[in-house]
């Protein structure tokens, strides 16, 4: 349930009052919103790349940072493909019987990777860094 | 199929940033790597034997991770290249690492080339490890280049002592931390554990007055180590000696709200 917005949606009465409502108008969105496979939550390319900002005098390597982002919209069909979450189907389901005060779930990495950094210090000491969690490895709705 | 590398799209517009655009990445990118300001290394060379043995643990880090799950972690990594090597050992110490520093030595010059004096002196800046990383192990390095000359039979003794107290006449109180047995025409990187002595350093800087390295013969005659082919400041750029530290984060560094 979504606290404290209850009765103040104004289009609430139009909303499907049952989950076999909610199938059915989830069943109709799907065939809208799937017809573009573009907009489904994917990994899309993102590369920071230290050569470019004029790093090479102290970022000994990696040349650069291939990170990824996740992007795109978490609508039916939340198939494997997706990587969803159950949560996340169910919440698409309430989103529908609700949509102004339940969100759709979000499109966001569910598995991310380390990386390790070899720069110059100030004192020309050098420095391996590893730095947790910073390279999307996989996206999902969640 | 559930795959773990979804299928990556290329959105991403790839355009020249504005200056102010640029400062403000950089600030970002910095600020997660936990840096007050970019670095600016005054005088170092990628050649060094220190940037060298550190870019060989960068290259094991990245190598093992192409590896399948359940491969043996544990592997030696050997250069091919180049008198450095990354022992087990080091690929053991940097599974477990966090961080892995190496400083250069400060005393430039081997005081045994300008005067009589056999022991050698070095000196490491530890003054700028981040907060929130404690040494897990750390390392005194020096090669041994192949000597025929003069001593080609003989074994010695090399001790690396910390300098505790620098006394007004030129004499030294000094603790001896590790010492070896090295043949005449041995060859390779000396590795000397100073764990301790670094802890004690990263607590009290004042307390860093260096190390000092010894070497006798078997009869307890003090030697030139540059006679039987230690090393130091003079020597070629990759056979430099350096110290290495392995360290372990005490604390989760939390960002601040910008």
């Amino acid at each position: 349930s979504a606290h404290g917005h209850k009765g103040r949606n104004p289009n609430r009465s139009k909303n499907p009052k049952n989950a076999q409502d909610a199938l059915k108008v989830a069943e109709a969105a799907a065939e809208n919103l799937s017809t573009d496979p573009k907009q489904g939550c994917k990994k899309h390319e993102l590369y920071v790349s230290f050569r470019d900002l004029g790093w090479q005098d102290w970022i000994i390597a990696p040349e650069g940072y291939a990170a990824y982002y996740c992007q795109g919209e978490c609508a039916f069909p939340l198939n494997s493909y997706m990587n969803a979450t159950n949560h996340a189907i169910v919440q698409t389901l309430v989103h529908f019987i609700n949509p102004e005060t339940v969100p759709k779930p979000c499109c966001a990495p569910t598995q991310l990777h380390g990386i390790s950094v070899l720069y110059f210090d100030d004192s020309s000491n050098v420095i391996l860094k590893k730095y947790r969690n910073m390279v999307v490895r996989a996206c999902g709705c969640h | 199929n559930i795959t773990l590398d979804n299928e990556v799209h290329s959105s991403f517009i790839q355009r020249r940033l504005r200056s102010q655009e640029r400062r403000e990445m950089q600030r970002e990118i910095l600020s997660i790597l936990g840096l007050p300001h970019r670095p600016r290394p005054h005088i170092y060379t990628k050649q060094n034997a220190a940037p060298m043995f550190m870019l060989d643990l960068y290259n094991a880090i990245s190598t093992d991770r192409q590896q399948p799950a359940g491969f043996s972690y544990y592997k030696p990594v050997f250069t091919t290249q180049g008198p450095r090597m990354v022992t087990q050992q080091d690929s053991i110490f940097l599974n477990d690492a966090d961080m892995v520093m190496s400083f250069v030595n400060l005393v430039e010059l081997d005081q045994d080339v300008l005067s009589s004096r056999h022991n050698r002196e070095f000196r490491f800046d530890l003054s700028r490890i981040p907060e929130g990383e404690a040494v897990s192990t750390a390392e005194f390095r020096i090669y041994k280049d192949y000597i025929r000359e003069h001593y080609e039979n003989e074994t010695f003794h090399v001790s690396v002592y910390q300098v505790l107290q620098e006394l007004p006449d030129s004499e030294e109180d000094l603790l001896l931390l590790d010492t070896r047995v090295v043949w005449a025409i041995e060859e390779g990187w000396l590795v000397f554990d100073i764990t301790g002595t670094s802890n004690q350093w990263v607590v009290n800087l004042d307390q860093n007055l260096g190390l000092l390295l010894a070497l006798e013969s078997m009869d307890g005659q003090s030697v030139n180590p540059r006679l039987v082919g230690l090393v130091g400041g003079s020597g070629p750029q990759d056979k430099q000696p350096f110290m290495v530290a392995f360290f372990k984060a005490t604390e989760v560094r939390l960002r601040s709200i910008r």
